[in-house]
């Protein structure tokens, strides 16, 4: 039975896709079955993975109003292993046309919990803030991966985005959990960035992966390609330090 | 008789806080007199120049609902020239509540135009999301200045931005303009900075400012003391990139 994870956090500009391509890419090559699915109407996953946003491609929108088979709505990447559910400009409708909807913020639940037979990891990439879309993705979660960026507005979010969380858990997901927070765009050489750490280290400990990812500009180039970052140079400290926290979230899920 | 600026663009974290703050704090210190809005629930520019989010403090929902008088939700910064109506946080919950409100996109619109008469430039810094509160600040700014991170993502999310403009100027306001792109996190090693600054420049031509923000640490910094970057490091290229900014808008301003 596979996991469901959401990557989130209301502020803008983190690491969110990123984290979402990379995360997934890396377990795919290291042979687990993942499916990420690009719940953002910006479609910056759908893009980074190679998908197509065009007028024909179907994707999230008609995997929740259910208007077209699975089977159009699942497309294949470029890494054998990681299928694509991509985000097509409708999806900012949706929540307009789900609203009179019994129990909507369960649509996406619904429709990815028979997913979890097949893949084994499920990841779901949030946009910039915490409206219905990403409800809707933490309604259908085991867990959530906060990526934080080392800076002082980042910081700040933090507490409205844990209310979000325990909102979440309280009324429509109980056994909703914190994966796990990630330091992103990591700069040692930048007194804020150890700031920032020392200080979510200090608060959070455990629940702060070990991994932390560095400010590797092969990270901002990869998308422009079409491809996660262990396609476009593997050897880079971006891909590298995304393949480790592969493997650190492989550890802590054989550890429970 | 003032202008109305929106500082807008739905990618996450590209400088429009940021933006936002110290554009307005650089007018101010030219003698200019000008006034912040925050119209984002995260409330970074409220927090970036010292303002009160706390459970007593009223801000743009109270504005917006007409539950305050002026005085209490419009007051002022370290700077004197600059003040700020902030956000709280029960502004996440401003575009249910007016849901049933006639003409609801055009409150801030009808809010904010009689203060165009006490200010020189009233800015409006946008959430990262082209919904209600976005809509709200395009409806009632004369133009918007679009921040643009030199970066893949955000380059995909202009045309959107664009349509979502040219909606809005068919729709609700019929004077809206862009006023300009601005280049933001500006690196001139990095080669995807320049690649994504010749195709804006090639196609933009001379909707983008001339003046560019570079990447500077100093302007990551000054929110967490609470003050716009002059007054944290004046000598900064941060800075200094601001006051630039801030001449070449005025001198925009006097061609027209
Ligand atoms: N570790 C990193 N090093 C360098 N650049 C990075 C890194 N992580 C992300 N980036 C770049 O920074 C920008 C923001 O990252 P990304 O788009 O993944 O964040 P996001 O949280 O998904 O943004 P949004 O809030 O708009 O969804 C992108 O241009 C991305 O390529
Ligand atoms: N030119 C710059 N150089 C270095 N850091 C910057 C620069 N501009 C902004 N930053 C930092 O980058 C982060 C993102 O900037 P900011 O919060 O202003 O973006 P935003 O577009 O307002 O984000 P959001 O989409 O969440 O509202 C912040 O931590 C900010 O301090
Ligand atoms: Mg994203
Ligand atoms: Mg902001």
């Amino acid at each position: 039975m596979g996991t469901i994870i959401s990557i989130a956090n209301q502020k803008g500009g983190v690491g969110k896709t990123t984290t979402a391509i990379n995360l997934a890419a890396s377990l795919a090559a290291a042979e687990k079955t993942c499916l990420l699915v690009d719940c953002d109407p910006q479609g910056n996953a759908t893009t980074g993975l190679g998908g197509d946003k065009g007028e024909g491609s179907a994707g999230l929108y008609d995997m929740m109003l259910g208007s077209e088979p699975e089977s159009r709505v699942i497309v294949s990447t470029d890494l054998p292993g990681l299928d694509l559910v991509g985000a097509t400009a409708n999806l900012i409708g949706a929540e307009v046309e789900l609203v009179s909807m019994e129990k909507r913020e369960y649509r996406l639940r619904r429709k990815l919990f028979p997913l979890k037979e097949r893949y084994d990891y499920i990841f779901l990439d949030c946009p910039p803030s915490l409206g219905f879309l990403t409800v809707n993705a933490m309604t259908a979660s085991d867990s959530v991966i906060i990526p934080l960026q080392c800076e002082f507005y980042a910081l700040e979010g933090l507490t409205q985005l844990l209310k979000t969380i325990r909102a979440v858990r309280q009324g429509l997901n109980p056994s909703l959990d914190v994966e796990g927070i990630l330091l992103t765009m990591y700069d040692a050489r930048n007194n804020l960035t150890v700031q920032v750490e020392d200080e979510v280290r200090g608060h959070f400990k455990a629940a702060v992966f070990q991994t932390i990812i560095p400010r590797n500009v092969r990270l901002s180039e990869a998308p422009s390609h079409g491809k996660p970052v262990l396609l476009y140079d593997i050897t880079s400290k971006g891909a590298q330090s995304y393949l480790a926290l592969a493997k650190e979230l492989v550890e802590r899920g054989n550890r429970q």
